[in-house]
C-alpha cells in the first residue's frame, strides 16, 4: 500500500464484499 | 426485473462477460480456462436486489484526475454505476506456450440500435496503465439489439501480470498485489457521448474448487 492510503478491509463496505459465493 | 438486480440500466445491460486463456491442444481440441466470468443471467422480481456501495469509498482505487471515476459519477446517470468484485479463478493447468490465446468476451444488450464505444482501463495502484477502447455496432436479434465484443485479444499488460501473478507462492501475496490493480469499464454511445453503463472491476484470488465467483454492487452516493 502507499502512503496514506486506506487498507480495503478498514472501508466501509458490505460484508459480502468479503465473502466469496458459493456456487450454485 | 434487470432493474437493481444486475449491471443494467432502461438502455444497456451486460449480458455476459469473461475473460479466458484457450489452448490448441491439437487442430480439433480446444481447453479453455475463464480467469472471471459473469454468466448469462435472468433475474426475476423474486430476486433480491443488489447491495450498494459508496462509490467515494473506490475512488482512490481509479483514475481521479480529469475523466476520472468521481467526475463520471458526478455526470451521471448515477444509475449506469456498478462495481463487480471478482474472485479470479488462477488454478489452471493449461500449459503457457505459442499456443495460448488469452481474449476477453463481453456481450451487451439494448432495445436501442446504437453504436457504443467501450473503453477498458487497467489501473495500478489507481493509475491508468494502458487502455483499450472498441467500438462496437448493433445486430438485431430476437427483438433487441446486440452488441458482442468477441475474443478481443488480451493485452501484453495483462498476460504479464497474469504470468507474474501465478508465480507467487502464496494467496495471500496475490491477493496483496490484486488489492492494488482495477480495472475501469465505461460504455458510451458513441454518436450522443451518453454514458450508458460504467463498471469498476476489483478483484481477488478464488479460495473455490469451483472457478472463479464475483458479487455485484450498484454503486450510489448518499
Amino acid at each position: 500500500l502507499r502512503q496514506g492510503q486506506v487498507p480495503m478491509r478498514k472501508r466501509q463496505l458490505p460484508a459480502s464484499f468479503w465473502e466469496e459465493p458459493r456456487p450454485v | 426485473a434487470w432493474q437493481g438486480r444486475c449491471i443494467a440500466t432502461t438502455k444497456l445491460r451486460l449480458v455476459e462477460f469473461s475473460a479466458f486463456m484457450e489452448h490448441q491442444q491439437d487442430p480439433d481440441t480446444y481447453n479453455k480456462h475463464l480467469f472471471v466470468h459473469i454468466g448469462q443471467s435472468n433475474p426475476t422480481y423474486s430476486d433480491a436486489l443488489l447491495e450498494s456501495v459508496d462509490v467515494r469509498q473506490i475512488y482512490d482505487k481509479f483514475p481521479e484526475k480529469k475523466g476520472g471515476l468521481k467526475e463520471l459519477y458526478e455526470k451521471g446517470p448515477s444509475n449506469a454505476f456498478f462495481l463487480v468484485k471478482f474472485w479470479a479463478d488462477l488454478n489452471t493447468t493449461i500449459p503457457d506456450d505459442v499456443r495460448v490465446f488469452y481474449g476477453v468476451t463481453s456481450q451487451y444488450e439494448s432495445p436501442d440500435n446504437m453504436t457504443i464505444t467501450c473503453s477498458s482501463k487497467v489501473c495500478s495502484f489507481g493509475k491508468q496503465v494502458v487502455e483499450k477502447v472498441e467500438t462496437e455496432y448493433a445486430r438485431f436479434e430476437n427483438g433487441r439489439f446486440v452488441y458482442r465484443i468477441h475474443r478481443s485479444p488480451m493485452c501484453e499488460y495483462l498476460i504479464n501480470f497474469i504470468h507474474k501473478l501465478k508465480q507467487l507462492p502464496e494467496k495471500y501475496m496475490m491477493n496483496s498485489v490484486l488489492e492494488n490493480f482495477t480495472i475501469l469499464q465505461v460504455v458510451t454511445n458513441r454518436d450522443t457521448q451518453e454514458l450508458l453503463l460504467c463498471i469498476a472491476y476489483v478483484f481477488e484470488v478464488s479460495t473455490s474448487e469451483h472457478g472463479a465467483q464475483h458479487h455485484t454492487y450498484r454503486l450510489i452516493k448518499d
